[in-house]
């Protein structure tokens, strides 16, 4: 399973949540307006947060994050 | 499997609640309006709660949450 | 398998069963309205009942509980 | 596979049959009027015997039990 | 796999037949008018024979026993 | 892999082709009118026969045996 | 995987050709008109071949053989 | 995976290559008009070569070989 | 996998390029017109070279290779 | 799971992000307009970025990045 | 998976990036005008680049490249 965001501000970030018994950030990708984030669910990753405005597409439709 | 969850209104809470004999809640996210969470069903967590006024979509369809 | 739950009043409760042999309630989980709570069938969990005014998403369909 | 079965009136029961050379009872459920029940098949569950005025959800279709 | 047999008379039998090189009659289940059965394909049960009135729901479809 | 036969006359029989490098009759099945068997495909059969007036229900169809 | 063939004269023959490096007939089953055949590919029989005036029933459709 | 073939003319030849380091005929199977040939790929077939007029059901379509 | 291809014109070349470190010709099947080739990717076969003018049948859809 | 995309200008950029606890670029592998790139998620690459116009093909839909 | 590309000039190439940490061609494919070639991603191929004017079939839908 993968999703697919495009930043349609600049400063999106897209965030990895940690698996296991701890849930906490390990990493935090920023994207500027027009540039194309594709991330997997993994082994270390089983939750992804989004902040700022960006259209978000996965396998349940499609959305759009931000005010 | 996982869900797509967007706050339409500040505090929705996304609650995990643990897999196994116990049931108890082990990790809360808070997440702000128009931030989205995309969360897996995975070793630690069977079951999520979600409180707060949000947009949930997930393989059954799509539903709001909230008063 | 997972199913979706949406309390549509207070008090509305989701019982775990327990699989194997013996069948008996191991957890109740209550929900207030508005509510949602996303519950998977699990090594511990091979029946759910539900009781009170609540809207359930399943592969089957969705269908409203309560009187 | 699971099925939902939601009861139209009251004492509708779910019975469990044993899987294995012998079939039995191994457990009722009973349900009031408005309650609804998910019931996996399982380990040790190959058979499930409904009585009473219900709303079978099932991969096959929806069907009603009861006169 | 699993089928689906609502009795439409009383005295619907469902007969689970052995898997394995004999076979042979191991259950026979009797159903009233309006009861259902639903009844996976097992480690002992490779065949099953109805008689009597009764609806049938399968992944073949739906089909109506009886005279 | 199962199909489903409802006999549409009496005196139907389903037969049983034994699996390997052997091909002969292991069992022979008969029905009466609106008398239903659903019958597996297994570790001792891997060709099914059927002479006489039946309906077959399979995942290829549903078809008329018989004159 | 499996086929269906009804025989729409009398005297077709269904035969089961060997799996492996030799290719030969195992196996001839002759059908009267009327009568139905389901056959499994198998550990023994890795092509079929169909003489006479027979309908098939397959997953890429369905065909009549014959002149 | 299997394929399906009617000779729609005396003689058409159904050719089996055999699969590993080598392309060579390993078996040649002639059909009459009217016949049909199910064969599947297998350990010893990777590829099939048919040569005269033909009705060639697969699960990418059907087609007719020959002039 | 496997794809299907008809020459339209004598001399079609179906070539099967090695898998591994190393990517060279290491089959090269000639067809005359008419003639249909099913070729499945292999364990010595993971790209496949088709010259001349034919049609080829994959899941991708149907193509017409040549000038 | 791939991805396909499609340069829409000069100096489209293509970058591998590392699998595992650490998030870092391991590959950027640039593209002239009209050129197309297919990428996998690997073993080493669980998320890939895009910079610049590109038209992107997955199995979520069709994107354009860029401004 | 695999790909098909249909050259529509001559001088297409089709280039394979190799699997694991480092990422570089391992083999470009020369493609004249009506060739057509079909390839897997492998064990040693990961990422895929086309060059030059040619159709591309995919899981994901057909494509164009070049100018
Ligand atoms: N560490 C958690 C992260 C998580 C996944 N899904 C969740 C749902 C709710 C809260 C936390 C989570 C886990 O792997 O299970
Ligand atoms: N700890 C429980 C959590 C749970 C999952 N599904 C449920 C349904 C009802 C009640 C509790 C649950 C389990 O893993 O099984
Ligand atoms: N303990 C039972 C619970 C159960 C599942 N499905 C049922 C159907 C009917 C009655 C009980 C059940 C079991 O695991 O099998
Ligand atoms: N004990 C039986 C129960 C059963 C399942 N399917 C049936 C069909 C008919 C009669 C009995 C059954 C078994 O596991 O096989
Ligand atoms: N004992 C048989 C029962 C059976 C299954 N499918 C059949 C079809 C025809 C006759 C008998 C059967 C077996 O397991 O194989
Ligand atoms: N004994 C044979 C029975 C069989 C299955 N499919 C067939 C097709 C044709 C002839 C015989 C058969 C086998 O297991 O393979
Ligand atoms: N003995 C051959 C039979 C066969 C299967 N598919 C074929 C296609 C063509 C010719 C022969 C065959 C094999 O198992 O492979
Ligand atoms: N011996 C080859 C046969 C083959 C399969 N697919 C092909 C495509 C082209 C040329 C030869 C082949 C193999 O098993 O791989
Ligand atoms: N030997 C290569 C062949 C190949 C497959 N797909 C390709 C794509 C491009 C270039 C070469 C290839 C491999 O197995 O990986
Ligand atoms: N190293 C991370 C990369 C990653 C995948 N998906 C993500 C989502 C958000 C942030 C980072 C990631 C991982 O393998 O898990
Ligand atoms: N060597 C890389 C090749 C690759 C695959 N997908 C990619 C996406 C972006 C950049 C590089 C790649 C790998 O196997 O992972």
């Amino acid at each position: 399973d993968y999703i697919m965001v495009r930043a349609e501000e600049n400063g999106v970030t897209i965030i990895g949540l940690t698996r296991g018994k701890d849930t906490r950030f390990h990493h935090t990708e920023k994207l500027d307006r027009g540039e194309v984030m594709l991330a997997q669910f993994t082994e270390h990753t089983s939750a992804i947060k989004i902040r700022g405005k960006a259209k978000i597409f996965t396998k349940h439709g499609t959305l759009e994050s931000g005010e």
